[in-house]
């Protein structure tokens, strides 16, 4: 999905 | 993983420490809003379930753990251990005005229509305004205890970091989301008030008292 990339934050 | 981000989570971290270890240690949870220690743990519940579908790295699979472990503890002191000491009659704040919204907009404004995407959002929205009771408890006595000044001032930190790193991600790696971004903000702005409180008063010595 959109925010596939920024699933590392917390 | 940039600076901002490293201390933001660090700073996160240190905030529930805080926290846990001021019940802890003084066997009370005078001072200390219920109602956002509830809603933090509604947060980092619904925005972690990824937990069991995603793997990003250690780091991230530990930490999320620990996030939700350590808010649920919390609310098991307040409200069952230490329940005597709980301080409800100033804590007051009607949470349902923050949790209708939260689900009604996470509802209407996210990436993707899934069960875990909105439930996602739903946790982003609601972190933002989620120390409000906290805040409004504060207001309401006029004062807050030193240790409970250190924890909302890392509480409110890491959320002012993250649009550091925000910032710093979408230079470097063409990476954003608005929906972050937008709560971060709002999150951050319903601290100033209080730093501004905690830079003249708490770290100058004094208690955070409000003027009368």
């Amino acid at each position: 999905s959109f925010r596939d990339t920024t699933k590392d934050e917390l | 993983m940039n600076i901002f981000r490293i201390i933001g989570d660090l700073s996160h971290l240190l905030a529930i420490i805080i926290l846990l270890r001021k019940i802890w240690k003084t066997r009370s949870c005078a001072g200390i809003s219920g109602k956002s220690q509830i809603l933090f743990a509604l947060v980092y519940t619904t925005r972690y379930l990824d937990l069991v579908t995603t793997y990003v790295s250690l780091y991230n699979t530990v930490m999320k753990i620990i996030f939700i472990a350590v808010s649920i503890a919390t609310c098991y002191l307040i409200y069952m251990k230490f329940k005597a000491t709980y301080d409800h009659n100033h804590d007051t704040f009607r949470i349902e005005f923050l949790l209708a919204p939260a689900v009604i907009l996470a509802l209407l404004i996210n990436h993707d229509f899934t069960f875990l995407e909105i439930l996602w959002t739903f946790s982003i929205y609601l972190e933002s305004v989620a120390i409000l009771p906290q805040l409004f408890m504060v207001s309401k006595t006029g004062e807050a205890e030193s240790i409970t000044s250190h924890y909302l001032f890392a509480l409110g930190s890491y959320r002012a970091l993250y649009i550091l790193n925000w910032i710093y991600r979408y230079h470097n790696e063409e990476i954003y989301d608005l929906i972050a971004i937008v709560a971060g903000i709002v999150q951050t702005a319903l601290y100033c008030d209080f730093f501004y409180l905690y830079i003249t008063k708490v770290l100058r010595g004094k208690k955070l008292q409000l003027p009368a």
